[in-house]
């Protein structure tokens, strides 16, 4: 474990912990894409199947259960509970993310480390993660006033992914033979797609003005 | 060893 990963690992807890208390506390998903929520538990599922069979450390179990937990709750809000359900912008959340699910699966059964049930399904979560961010991207283009906490939660979740690249260089460079294509370019994939979001949201920062993405 | 060809990130 080195400090780019932990402070990864870190970051993309308070990205789903800032989530689900603006959730929980304001009960409202107002700007949040409920398909990139689904995505999300998608990938926890797909990625974490050898959750009971193969331990890593407990801090490993620890936090496969709690982003397990997290992203399940926060689509269980946003589905079924009563008040939560009716602030979630249904018509403007329209990213067909079914289309996206099954180009990643056939990537999984083409790359992978092992054409083996549970390492396909590992390269498919690797590959949905890296695309999950979509539709809440292109929901925050249509949302008017983005609410902090969204574009904090989006910030995070980004920002994450950028901590974990350093974790993988570092590692490529103190471990022999660390090497994992599949984790690496889907990881550069997935953070280039937050480009522009830091752009704009460093650039509102700066100025201290309202967080808007051109359409 | 085993966690080698285990995902050992998250």
């Amino acid at each position: 474990m080195n400090l780019f990963r932990l402070a990864g690992d870190m970051t993309h807890l308070v990205s789903v912990v800032v989530l689900l208390l603006k959730i929980h506390t304001i009960k409202s998903c107002a700007g949040v894409s409920l398909k990139t929520q689904e995505l999300y538990a998608l990938v926890f599922a797909a990625r974490y199947l050898d959750l009971f069979v193969h331990f890593v450390s407990l801090y490993n179990t620890v936090m496969k259960l709690v982003f397990l937990a997290s992203s399940f709750t926060i689509v269980w809000y946003m589905r079924r509970h009563k008040i939560v359900r009716r602030t979630y912008d249904k018509e403007h959340d329209t990213f067909r993310h079914h289309f996206i699910v099954l180009p990643c699966l056939v990537l999984g059964l083409l790359l992978n480390e092992k054409f083996t049930f549970r390492e396909v399904m590992w390269a498919f979560s690797i590959y949905l993660e890296a695309v999950a961010i979509l539709p809440q991207l292109v929901l925050l283009q249509r949302t008017r006033n983005i609410d902090n906490l969204t574009a904090q939660y989006v910030f995070f979740l980004g920002a994450y992914r950028v901590l974990y690249i350093f974790n993988w260089i570092y590692r490529y460079f103190t471990e022999p033979h660390f090497v994992h294509w599949i984790s690496w370019i889907a990881g550069i994939v997935q953070t280039l797609l937050y480009g522009d979001f830091f752009y704009y949201y460093i650039l509102s920062w700066k100025n201290n003005v309202k967080l808007e993405l051109p359409a | 060893s085993a966690s080698q060809d285990h995902h050992d990130e998250l």
